[in-house]
């Protein structure tokens, strides 16, 4: 309509549109809880279409069409990315408002990763699969094990690069400045913990990154792990997780557990946990096309 | 011919524009919600994606962005109307990129190749 062709002719267009009218939430959901296109009746016209549905996934590199469940949650960096790269740099959408930083100002967006990204055609994140897994610590510190599920990569895209992103909250209740410090060392989990039957025994890690942080400001830390998620992927080798382990400086004070977000706290609830939780990006290459190069503003159309 | 005078400039009727009908680039607004793809692709929520149409005719004007090729086979359309005139594609493409939920619940961002129109001409 309004002097617009649309992706699909008119009679299809009505097929399609009154078949969705007509799908039925129970037997229409998937395993995961999302929706799934209703069954319509055999045809000439469907076949059509479902043909046409079937070049066009492939097309992008799907080889069915993606069902998404309710809980699937999109990162805010996701969406920062794509405005950063799509140069579309309006606004926040009303929809998907993004969690407030301590004073109530939203967060700010993050820094485009040029470098990353010049090698790449495809950026995915991950959530750990919350198999938190409190690791042996000196106990003044505290190690968390996270690990990823990356099989669902292509095999023919190669990681170029990857993240750990981590969310750091403000601590108000610090008298000194002193006392504010931590440092924050990201490992690859090189052999799985033992069982606990097993006894006191070393984890073998290989540290990736480390930063020193002081938790007067709410933020994300980036870490870059991509040595680890390129043998994991390219190198074929187990993914035994990610190690991220806090280490308070001497004389922290009691606020010192609270700062990095590495898991979910209550009372709070899983409302800020879905945007807030650790989260891995990935930057690959399918051999296909050209780099996601950022596009410094766009004229609207 | 050298030997008759020159002919004078042309006077006739003008020729009617065809203006709209020669090879360029029209609108085409593709909306995945048209599809019921909006579910699984988080943005954008269409694209322009541009088509080309028109005509390639004799002879090739500078603007239809036409090979040597394409002026050769016109010409021999010109004159044997069983060999078609020059086809109007895209000369020029460009890439979008997509935020979309894959299936297994994961969010790519992507990049792919060739998915505007810039540019049309007669090939």
């Amino acid at each position: 309509g309004g002097g617009h062709a649309s992706l699909i002719p008119g009679p299809g267009k009505k097929r399609t549109a009154a078949a969705a009218e007509e799908e039925t939430p129970p037997p229409g959901r998937g395993p995961g809880g999302g929706r799934r296109t209703p069954s319509p009746p055999p045809g000439p016209a469907q076949d059509l279409l479902r043909g046409f549905e079937a070049s066009l996934l492939h097309m992008f590199g799907l080889r069915r069409r993606p069902q998404p469940s309710k809980a699937a949650v999109v990162p805010a960096y996701m969406r920062d990315l794509y405005r950063l790269q799509s140069g579309d740099d309006d606004d926040d959408d009303p929809r998907h408002p993004r969690p407030d930083e301590a004073g109530g100002r939203p967060p700010a967006r993050p820094d485009y990763p040029d470098r990353p990204a010049s090698r790449a055609n495809t950026v995915r994140s991950f959530h750990h699969e919350e198999h938190l897994d409190s690791l042996p610590g000196t106990g003044e510190n505290v190690a968390f094990r996270f690990v990823f599920n990356l099989s669902t990569i292509p095999e023919d895209e190669v990681i170029s690069s990857a993240e750990l992103r981590l969310y750091r909250e403000r601590v108000d209740q610090s008298p000194e400045w002193e006392q504010g410090f931590h440092r924050i060392n990201v490992y690859e989990v090189v052999r799985p913990p033992p069982p606990p039957s097993a006894g006191p025994c070393p984890l073998i890690t290989r540290l990736l990154d480390t930063r020193l942080v002081h938790h007067n400001v709410s933020r994300w830390e980036s870490f870059d792990v991509s040595p680890a998620v390129a043998r994991w992927t390219r190198g074929r080798r187990p993914n035994h997780g990610l190690a991220v382990e806090a280490t308070h400086l001497p004389r922290a004070g009691p606020a010192r557990a609270r700062h990095v977000r590495v898991s979910r706290s209550l009372p709070h609830g899983d409302g800020d946990w879905a945007q807030l939780r650790p989260l891995l990006v990935t930057f690959g290459h399918d051999g296909r096309g050209h780099a996601l190069t950022r596009r410094a503003g766009r004229p609207k159309r | 011919s050298p030997k008759r005078p020159p002919s004078p400039p042309h006077r006739g009727p003008p020729r009617p524009r065809k203006k709209g009908k020669s090879c360029r680039r029209h609108a085409l607004y593709v909306d995945f919600s048209d599809v019921g793809w909006n579910d699984w692709i988080v943005a954008p929520p269409g694209y322009q994606a541009f088509y080309c149409h028109g005509d390639c005719p004799f002879p090739l004007a500078d603007h239809l962005n036409s090979t040597n090729h394409a002026i050769v086979q016109t010409l021999v359309n010109s004159v044997n109307a069983s060999i078609p005139r020059a086809c109007c594609v895209p000369t020029e493409l460009s890439a979008i990129s997509m935020l979309y939920l894959d299936e297994y619940d994961k969010v790519v961002l992507k990049n792919y190749q060739e998915m505007v129109v810039e540019g049309c001409g007669c090939r």
